[in-house]
């Protein structure tokens, strides 16, 4: 996956992502494909979460899943999630969980608990900072104010690390891929700097819904494990998602 | 990493979506959160219903390539369900609203929903 939040020269926080999943579960050869990541795409579907009839928030998820990995409460804040690796990871959350010990959550509840429950970027943050968990995640949120995007490295205890935007610093962009952003990516999946070279190229001037797009649609950040690319700006409260294909030759990951 | 074909120069002019790297767009729905959470997903998924079983027989068809007895589907079918009524609510319901409305074995939908965690292994 590939997840940014930015922020132009006005201001404006914008939010896209690719979600790609389905690594080494099953190659099509005849069609150079991952089985599963086309079985997932014509399960993408948006959502309006709707309470009293008023739009609480909005997602993009595979049809069936009831957690979330791609949402936006509009005008307040948007919500991206990428995987994360680690030893102390998933498995043994469940094994805990099997064994009664039960004060973890789950990834995907979590995010769809701060996104219908939270109600501004700082109480989203703090929620997905502390709270307990059974895997190891990055979450990348994006506000509605200037220099509110950030990137939550967690293990599953603990906040390991807040990246955030720092315009004073150059830094108007946050970008994560599935890497610890202070360690280099794996060289045979390096999809950050292609992205950081895309978007430098950009400049701050330049980018928009458009360039953001664009950015997304470059291989290897588009791979043939990218089932959707999805864009959301906060300030009109509006998510975009289109569902992907990766014409050969592309990079299987 | 610069490895072209398989990597290239930045792209643009990619939007609107377009070309063969835009497979379509992506349909709304609207869940609503004031149904009970087993009735929530009901619109949804009788729409994608033949889709969601294409996915998780592809999801069986691994697993029955990683243990070509079935013995790890038995246990996904008998295991999990146990498991259902330990998840928070409102998934609990919805899982299970979910599994109704598709015909999916429940422990079947539950492992779809708790995959992150279990794809760490």
């Amino acid at each position: 996956c590939t997840s940014v939040v930015a922020q132009d020269e006005k201001g404006k926080l914008l939010h896209g992502r690719n979600l790609d999943f389905g690594l080494f579960l099953g190659w099509d050869v005849k069609n150079k494909s991952w089985a599963i990541s086309e079985k997932l795409k014509p399960l993408v579907v948006n959502l309006n979460f709707k309470r009293n009839n008023q739009t609480v928030f909005k997602s993009t998820n595979f049809a069936g899943y009831v957690g979330m990995l791609t949402g936006i409460k509009p005008h307040i804040f948007t919500l991206t999630m990428n995987e994360r690796f680690s030893l102390d990871g998933g498995y043994i959350g469940i094994l805990e969980w099997i064994l009664g010990q039960r004060d973890g959550m789950w990834m995907s509840f979590l995010t769809r608990s701060v996104l219908e429950n939270a109600n501004s970027y700082d109480e989203a943050k703090s929620l997905l900072a502390q709270t307990k968990m059974l895997a190891p995640a990055y979450f990348i949120l994006g506000g509605n104010q200037t220099g509110q995007g950030c990137i939550i490295t967690r293990s599953r205890e603990l906040s390991i690390d807040v990246l955030e935007i720092d315009v004073k610093l150059g830094r108007w962009y946050v970008l994560e891929t599935n890497y610890d952003h202070w360690k280099e990516p794996f060289f045979l999946d390096d999809r950050r700097t292609p992205a950081m070279k895309c978007l430098n190229q950009t400049t701050q001037a330049n980018i928009s819904v458009k360039t953001l797009y664009d950015v997304l649609s470059t291989k290897p950040v588009l791979n043939k494990l990218t089932t959707y690319t999805t864009l959301m700006q906060v300030s009109e409260g509006t998510l975009e998602s289109y569902i992907r294909d990766c014409p050969n030759p592309c990079m299987p990951w | 990493q610069f490895v072209p074909p398989y990597t290239e120069d930045c792209r643009t002019d990619m939007y609107p979506p377009n070309g063969p790297t835009f497979k379509g767009p992506v349909k709304w729905y609207t869940i609503d959160l004031d149904l009970p959470p087993s009735k929530r997903w009901t619109a949804v998924i009788s729409d994608k219903k033949n889709d969601l079983v294409d996915m998780i027989q592809a999801i069986r068809d691994l697993a029955d390539a990683f243990v070509p007895s079935g013995r790890l589907i038995e246990l996904v079918d008998i295991a999990l369900p146990l498991m259902v009524d330990t998840l928070p609510n409102p998934f609990r319901e919805e899982i299970k609203g979910i599994a109704a409305v598709s015909g999916v074995p429940l422990g079947e939908v539950v492992l779809f929903n708790i995959f992150y965690e279990v794809f760490t292994v």
